[in-house]
């Protein structure tokens, strides 16, 4: 591929989890620090490939498979003015993907477009600025966002056409508190909800006529500062994948990371289901070695029935969310800790980051 | 508190509460 630059592959090798296979290893050269990983759709001429995008402080990259797994970088942009804080991937989207630009906080919010069917070309421009608290990109090529005006605050949908420009935007009617994060309902594409800082459940109808909110449910106090990951209705139940970066220690469940818990949304009544604990440090609960012992969640992803996240300890855990348990862990590499866990757009298969920006595919 | 515990459950909850929300 011309202007593509081959990498090597980096083969399995001391993993001491087998449900974990290296496949291969990504390393921008030109880059510093990384910020976030992600993956998309890119297409061209008729096929459609999932690509890597990478991001550092002040670049977004993307990385297309070449032969035996090895990947070659297709396109940087530079986005010097303000730093990249994390990558918005649009689920169902070919040739598009968001970025989140700000310092401590989003300030704004790009799309970045890959090819241009109409000038072959790769392209870049504002979709929304403020002061942005959470986003998080749809299905169909929507973005939602909350963003804070002093006592004010804006929920607001957008419609992005194929080339990236906004097509339609639509106000959510917000709830008092601070909106977190979002994660859309599987399978009902008019039902989206969020969590607040006041660690409730809001439940939006999202049918470009109204955004009403249908519902707020509080979760509980014993799980502060909750953040939704995934939603699910069945049998008359919302079922929401909760993190719990800020649990504490309980006897029932040890350090909770990630909790499925049922809402029933004509009662707003809520019961947890099943609860995914950090697993032990080496050492054991009593005797804890500081430097093994995995004691915090720091950042995660969740996809399908499978959560991934970083911890204190530097090590990437794998959860399988329905039997409550760690399945997999990924110790710090002799290269130091690790810094991203995502899945690619299936639970198949891992992206893990280090500090550097090196990127590694893992098979689980 | 159990999943039994939660109260009368409608299939229909989503289509029900839309039409209750004001506009």
């Amino acid at each position: 591929t011309a202007g593509a630059e081959p990498l090597t592959p980096v083969l399995l090798d001391d993993l001491r989890e087998e449900s974990l296979q290296l496949l291969s290893k990504l390393k921008d050269s030109s880059s510093s620090c990384a910020v976030d990983v992600s993956t998309m759709w890119w297409g061209a001429a008729g096929s459609r490939e999932l690509c890597v995008v990478t991001a550092s402080e002040s670049s977004v990259s993307l990385w297309k498979p070449l032969a035996s797994d090895r990947w070659g970088k297709l396109h940087t942009w530079q986005l010097r003015e303000i730093p990249v804080i994390q990558i918005v991937p649009l689920p169902d989207t070919c040739n598009l993907v968001c970025v989140a630009l700000g310092e401590l906080e989003i300030g704004e919010i790009r799309w970045l477009l890959l090819y241009s069917s109409e000038n072959d070309s790769f392209e870049q421009s504002l979709v929304k600025a403020g002061n942005i608290k959470a986003v998080l990109g749809l299905q169909e090529r929507r973005l939602v966002s909350s963003s804070r005006t002093g006592q004010e605050q804006q929920v607001e949908m957008v419609s992005l056409a194929e080339t990236g420009r906004s097509k339609d935007g639509q106000t959510l009617m917000p709830p008092e508190e601070t909106v977190l994060a979002f994660a859309e309902v599987e399978g009902m594409r008019e039902a989206l909800v969020g969590t607040t800082a006041v660690n409730s459940i809001v439940v939006w109808s999202v049918n470009l006529k109204t955004g009403q909110l249908l519902k707020k449910m509080h979760v509980g106090y014993s799980y502060p500062a909750s953040i939704c990951h995934r939603a699910y209705s069945d049998s008359g139940l919302l079922f929401v994948v909760l993190s719990h970066p800020h649990a504490k220690e309980s006897e029932s469940c040890g350090t909770p990371a990630f909790r499925l818990v049922a809402f029933n949304p004509r009662t707003a009544r809520s019961a947890g289901v099943l609860c995914s604990s950090l697993p032990l440090g080496q050492a054991g609960r009593q005797r804890c070695d500081p430097s093994v012992c995995h004691r915090r969640y720091l950042e995660g992803d969740v996809q399908d029935t499978s959560a991934t996240a970083v911890l204190t300890s530097g090590a990437i855990a794998v959860w399988d969310l329905l039997l409550g348990q760690c399945t997999a862990l990924l110790p710090p590499g002799p290269q130091g800790s690790w810094v991203l866990a995502r899945w690619a757009t299936t639970s198949a298969c891992l992206l893990a980051g280090q500090r550097d920006g090196t990127v590694c595919l893992y098979r689980y | 508190c159990s999943v039994s515990d939660l109260g009368p459950i409608s299939l229909n909850w989503f289509e029900e509460l839309s039409a209750e929300a004001p506009p």
